[in-house]
């Protein structure tokens, strides 16, 4: 966070409505939240707000403040992992990252070992925190999740942030994120959810329900990279994130191909896959590998000074040795290096930073739509800055993995988990400005505000960024939302082939399904539609009702950007809106030949003052 | 995720919070005796979402938790899966 807020547009001298910010909760869904890191200080907090119900499970090492007024521990599994304390204590790191970038104080001087220097922050700075321990070192099981829901409604938490999901898509209703969500909208709280870390495949992502908001998570300008110099000094610019200091001296390289340990041979060993390198003879020296490897795979290496791997990489890793990922080009140059002479030597210095132009695209990493429930609701919705983020870590949690004796108070890491707390802030930060919104209307002042990404380095396009990346100070002044209440969710479900009888246990009341409930009606901030591989033609009517969310009247004209081969309508074009709350109808129809996988428009409503965009998105289903 | 007696945990999702809350537990208790029998253990029972929602989180097996699913004012039946941090 010492780069991602400024780089979203979203200095720390903020205009903030204080007193409001510091009355609002928001509830984290994670591993605990490490209480005594001096990003959740409490000085200059009052105590909690009035309408706080919930409570705090007090344990060994750890106490609630007035900053973090809450937590709670869920555990269904009797057996707890080694390691892991039935306390709200994060004992991960990933609850007090996440929980720091939502609503941490300012710390300046923030780095890890040097590494991202700045001033550390979370979004809603002033905002009090309520921990849901959900995850353990072995899972986040569904029923602690929904129980974490069950609590965190009627405790009184303004909005949730769950930095957590499954693998694969499930009904709405067997889905227990979407099910919790949707009981926290019914109580006008917003459940914001990281799409998942299963991309780039398409269909991957399992954050699905309309009434969730769905994050992908993307990159920021400031990339961490690790030079590496060899003995003839040539130099190599890898990719990882390396907060060792720099290695003194030039040390022998060895390749994992010519080490391999008893029962391997160099055809595991050059990968050096799991205990396929001898560690006697990788000793002391840079141990050279044909592929990436995750931290965990450095234990069984033994204690070689530092490792060099190889493949392409679009964001960097920590791990807890020296190490540098070289693209495969400077890796064939390593190798052919390493054959020219009879002692190959090397040295990997600690990272530095360079600033990436080409920032923000979606990380690889990031799980893409379409949407495998309703095909016709875009997923994800929006993109943050999730790659190479510092937030703090708990000093009794190591930076990588277990061998790693390193304990700092900041750690740099990436995943959808990143980008999903940067989203929660600043839908917070919309609150607090605009305390009667609905979820639903947050939601679309998020997406309609977000800036365009660049489908040229987004190969997915809207199935890998959304509407784009968010908007902070866009986002509070949106104009116009596309607002939705429970009813609207429930017209859409009969829709999707949900009873009657289903929706009134779901709603508790006598809900009818009177009409058919085209997913194409359903008030969404974004449009999508899907075709068969044999449908060409299209010809398809969405309706949409916009609220004018802006003190008094204004006219506002729609702009359509239509891709080639589709022609896109709206009628009407122009809307006029006389006060605050006035709602206006439009229709938009699709029609055209579809020639591409993807094809992507969009629909902006001008007034001049504000701009009110949505993806239209067409697509051929596979 | 099996107990030795062949059992799991099961989500059994019923909708709304009750009207009152506390006697949630009555309903899910007759409704489990009703599949499982009286010797249900009441150790069984993990969770009972009562304040935001109605439902309970409990270890049975697939055939009980088949039976329960087709119970009044059950909407969902799931067993309880892992998730991962993001």
């Amino acid at each position: 966070t010492t780069r991602s807020w400024d780089f979203l547009g979203f200095p720390s001298n903020v205009a903030r409505m204080n007193k409001v910010e510091s009355n609002i909760i928001v509830g984290v869904f994670d591993t605990g939240i490490w209480s005594d890191h001096p990003s959740f200080s409490d000085k200059g907090y009052g105590p909690p707000p009035a309408k706080w119900k919930g409570i705090c499970q007090t344990a060994a090492n750890f106490t609630c403040n007035k900053k973090i007024i809450g937590a709670r521990v869920y555990r269904s599994n009797k057996t707890l992992p080694p390691g892991d304390i039935r306390s709200p204590i994060d004992t991960d790191g990933h609850g007090t990252h996440t929980a720091s970038t939502v609503a941490g104080g300012l710390m300046t001087k923030a780095s890890m070992n040097g590494l991202g220097l700045g001033t550390a922050r979370g979004g809603v700075p002033s905002a009090r925190i309520a921990v849901y321990k959900v995850c353990w070192s072995d899972e986040c099981a569904d029923a602690d999740v929904l129980a974490a829901f069950d609590d965190a409604i009627a405790d009184g938490v303004d909005i949730i942030s769950l930095s957590v999901g499954g693998k694969l898509p499930k009904p709405y209703f067997q889905h227990t994120i979407s099910i919790g969500a949707f009981h926290a909208l019914k109580r006008g709280i917003l459940t914001s959810n990281s799409a998942g870390n299963s991309g780039p495949d398409p269909y991957t992502t399992a954050s699905l329900s309309p009434w969730l908001l769905s994050v992908a998570a993307s990159t920021i300008d400031r990339k961490f990279v690790t030079q590496v110099q060899l003995g003839n000094k040539n130099n190599f610019q890898g990719i990882s994130v390396n907060a060792f200091d720099d290695l003194k001296n030039q040390y022998p390289l060895i390749y994992g191909g010519d080490v391999p340990n008893k029962g391997f041979n160099s055809s595991s060993s050059r990968f050096c896959k799991e205990n396929s390198v001898n560690p006697s003879l990788v000793k002391g020296k840079i141990l050279v590998c044909d592929a990436q490897l995750s931290s965990k795979k450095f234990a069984s290496m033994g204690s070689p000074a530092g490792v060099l791997m190889q493949a392409y990489r679009d964001y960097a890793v920590s791990y807890p040795l020296p190490a540098s990922t070289l693209k495969l080009e400077d890796g064939s140059k390593l190798k052919s290096y390493m054959s020219s002479t009879k002692t190959p030597t090397a040295t990997i210095f600690k990272s530095t930073t360079i600033q990436d132009a080409s920032a923000p695209f979606v990380a690889s990493f990031s799980s893409r739509g379409p949407n495998a429930i309703t095909h016709d609701i875009l997923k994800p919705d929006v993109s943050a800055p999730g790659a190479e983020i510092l937030a703090a870590w708990p000093l009794n949690a190591p930076i990588t993995v277990a061998q790693d004796s390193r304990r700092l108070l900041y750690n740099i890491i990436s995943g959808t988990s990143m980008a999903c707390p940067h989203v929660t802030a600043i839908a917070t930060y919309i609150k607090t400005f605009n305390p009667t919104w609905s979820p639903a209307a947050i939601k679309s002042a998020l997406m309609t505000t977000a800036s365009p990404m660049n489908p040229s380095i987004n190969d997915d396009a809207e199935f890998a960024y959304g509407s784009g990346q968010v908007n902070p100070l866009k986002a509070v002044k949106p104009g116009l939302v596309y607002d939705a209440n429970e009813s609207d969710y429930i017209e859409f479900l009969c829709g999707q082939g949900y009873t009657t009888a289903m929706l009134r246990y779901i709603t508790g009341d006598n809900s009818t399904c009177t009409s058919s409930g085209l997913v194409w009606d359903l008030n969404y901030p974004s449009f999508a539609l899907s075709v068969t591989r044999s449908q060409r033609f299209i010809n398809q009517h969405f309706t949409r009702t916009l609220t004018n969310v802006e003190k008094g009247g204004s006219t506002y004209k729609a702009t359509v950007s239509s891709p080639q081969g589709l022609l896109i309508s709206v009628n009407p074009s122009t809307l006029s809106f006389k006060a605050t709350g006035d709602k206006k109808p439009f229709a938009l129809t699709v029609q055209g030949t579809v020639r591409q996988p993807i094809i992507s428009g969009s629909l902006t409503w001008s007034d001049g003052r504000h701009s009110v965009r949505s993806p239209i998105i067409v697509y051929v289903r596979s | 995720d099996f107990d030795d007696d062949g059992r799991k945990i099961y989500i059994v999702y019923m909708g709304s919070k009750l009207e009152d809350p506390d006697s949630a537990h009555l309903h899910h208790r007759a409704m489990l005796e009703e599949v499982v029998g009286s010797h249900f253990p009441p150790e069984s029972l993990i969770y009972i979402y009562k304040r935001s929602f109605n439902g309970f989180a409990v270890k049975l097996t697939e055939e009980e938790a088949q039976k329960i699913a087709t119970k009044e004012g059950v909407v969902s039946v799931f067993p309880s899966e892992k998730n991962q941090l993001h």
